[in-house]
């Protein structure tokens, strides 16, 4: 049954699929030649969504530096030594990646990193 | 996140998720939304790998993000990686990484490895399971033959728990959203129960992609971190992706 305070839940929904109710689209799809040098395999996607990825992550830089300021300076200082340690074909994805974008390749790896970071 | 692998009565294998992500990242207060969650949505992409002109596998991504979250090997396996909250988490294995011990794989890249290396759904399983890595994490796995479908519960170095679907004792589905499954949801996250009750109601009689697509849009399963809602039919080699929201009244998380 619903319910109607925090945390919301609802009788189950149907008939949504393929219904644009609760969803925005789909997205666009690429594809990456893995015969391709992994420094520039990415460059097709970075054309199109470099300017998001930029965003996405000048928006977690604002947030980092409300935290503390000098967190986003060790970002560049620090992260861009972590990518020649990471295996192949990671390395050279990721700079290819900051190349393409011409964002920081340690603010790309700060976005690759999420995902590890944020199980605590 | 929530990761389903349900099997129908023919026998037929779906592998569907929601992505969550963004949690405690800046709250947007004009349109009350999680801010990160916003800026991930123009990012969502489907990607088809290919060597030699071929589809090796097929994903769903953030551009600039290289690791897999969720992906397919058509014919073979899906998979995809549901976060594990853990004190012991990926902040110590990335440090550990950093002071050089480098044996531990990330977590996203080993997908990536899986699909790329693994040719068979126990060979995926088998890698899933027992390579270190960096960050505690769920691996949902669904392969392409009746009864491939597991939930397999990691720890840094090791395996935790597998938990295996089993049709013939009415074990038809798996859902695994941020906890244990043999522990209950914290009262204030719990995706767990709406979802198995909203999939036990569609029965196997009907699991397809629509109804998997309606217990993934039903509250709190959907919810203002849901980025992208992804369907997998492994057989037909088919991946589809939709970008959601969640219209108020909408859970946070």
């Amino acid at each position: 049954t619903c319910q109607d305070v925090p945390p919301y839940t609802e009788d189950c929904q149907h008939g949504m699929y393929p219904s644009k109710a609760r969803s925005t689209g789909v997205p666009p799809t690429f594809k990456i030649n893995l015969d391709l040098d992994p420094q520039i395999r990415w460059n097709e996607v970075m054309k199109h969504k470099g300017a998001n990825v930029k965003a996405m992550i000048d928006q977690v830089k604002k947030l980092i530096s409300d935290v503390s300021p000098q967190l986003v300076d060790l970002v560049n200082k620090y992260l861009p030594e972590i990518i020649e340690k990471l295996p192949a074909p990671y390395d050279a994805e990721i700079l290819g990646i900051s190349k393409a974008t011409g964002i920081e390749d340690g603010e790309i790896l700060l976005f690759n990193i999420f995902y590890e970071v944020f199980t605590m | 996140c929530t990761s389903i692998v349900a099997q129908d009565v023919g026998g037929t294998l779906y592998h569907a998720r929601n992505l969550d992500f963004g949690l405690f990242m800046g709250w947007d207060t004009k349109n009350h939304t999680w801010l990160i969650a916003e800026y991930l949505h123009p990012l969502v992409v489907n990607l088809d790998f290919t060597r030699n002109g071929t589809t090796v596998y097929k994903t769903v991504n953030f551009a600039g993000y290289i690791g897999v979250l969720t992906g397919m090997k058509p014919g073979v396996f899906s998979l995809t990686l549901n976060e594990r909250f853990n004190v012991n988490g990926g902040y110590i294995g990335l440090i550990e990484w950093i002071l050089g011990y480098r044996k531990a794989h990330w977590t996203s890249f080993l997908t990536r490895d899986a699909l790329e290396k693994s040719n068979s759904y126990e060979e995926a399983v088998d890698m899933l399971s027992n390579t270190e890595i960096l960050a505690p994490v769920y691996y949902i796995v669904g392969g392409s033959k009746p009864g491939q479908g597991a939930i397999i519960t990691r720890d840094r170095q090791s395996l935790t728990n597998m938990y295996s679907m089993a049709p013939d004792k009415g074990m038809w589905y798996v859902l695994e959203t941020n906890y244990d499954n043999w522990t209950d949801p914290p009262f204030f996250d719990d995706r767990r129960t709406p979802g198995k009750k909203c999939l036990s109601g569609v029965g196997n009689k009907k699991v397809d992609f629509q109804t998997i697509y309606d217990v993934l849009s039903t509250k709190p399963v959907l919810n203002q971190l849901t980025t992208y809602t992804a369907l997998m039919q492994v057989n037909k080699g088919t991946l589809e992706t939709y970008i959601r929201h969640c219209p108020h009244p909408c859970w946070a998380w």
